[in-house]
């Protein structure tokens, strides 16, 4: 059988509010030992991604970025718990981003698929 | 046969020195589209390594680092052209890194093998 997201995905998601500020961010992925937060509204459903290359972007323009919702992508690339990863991983190397967020019908974040994840899937382990 | 790093891994690698400021390194992340840097010395041989999250980690605690020495790794994690993906692999998941600087036995480097790159052994292309 060929393995499915929910098989190898990360279920333990940090997540964030886009009135939260930059520096708050950058706390929260050092916390999290991870490149890549999700964005939820007050419902706990998906509105956007930041990552640690945005916030290394507002270093560079450091300009009017104040807030979350200023760095952040809000067309979020996502994948499907009973999706093959064959199909996750070619989003990966297409859009040249490092991590799917995993949602419902709901647009509810139930994980998070990274590239070092596909690492689980090497050494006869599967 | 098995995949080797040298058949996916990434042979346009961004480098930079470690006296360069640390926005001298976000800018080169941010022009070459990517989350890691590998640091090299004047002959060219492998240092360090610099990321996005290296970067973040000096919004959050500012103090007194200002150039790419001060906040890059120094023991790194490394791979070997003709290593196999499945060996290489587990290396980024084992230690939670997403880039492999691969050198050759003079410490040159010769690609990066990204987490990203894997995807490439998806979908029935190998
Ligand atoms: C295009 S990638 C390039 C850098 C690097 N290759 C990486 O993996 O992060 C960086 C951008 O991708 C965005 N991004 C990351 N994951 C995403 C996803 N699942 N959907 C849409 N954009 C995403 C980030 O917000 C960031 O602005
Ligand atoms: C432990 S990872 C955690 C965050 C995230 N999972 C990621 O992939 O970057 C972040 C740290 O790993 C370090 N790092 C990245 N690639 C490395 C490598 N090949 N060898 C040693 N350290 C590396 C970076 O310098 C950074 O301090």
């Amino acid at each position: 059988r060929s393995p499915r997201v929910q098989d190898i995905m990360d279920r333990n998601v940090v997540s964030i509010g886009d009135d939260e500020v930059i520096k708050a961010a950058a706390a929260k992925l050092l916390k999290g030992e991870t490149n890549h937060l999700v964005v939820v509204d007050r419902e706990g459903r998906l509105v956007g991604v930041v990552t640690t290359y945005d916030v290394s972007k507002a270093i560079v323009h450091p300009g009017k970025a104040k807030v979350v919702g200023d760095i952040m992508t809000r067309k979020v690339i996502t994948a499907t718990p009973d999706e093959s990863v064959d199909i996750a991983a070619q989003k990966l190397e297409r859009y040249n981003i490092s991590a799917l967020p995993v949602t419902d019908t709901a647009n509810r974040v139930q994980g998070m698929l990274t590239a070092i994840d596909l690492g689980k899937l090497f050494g006869g382990r599967w």
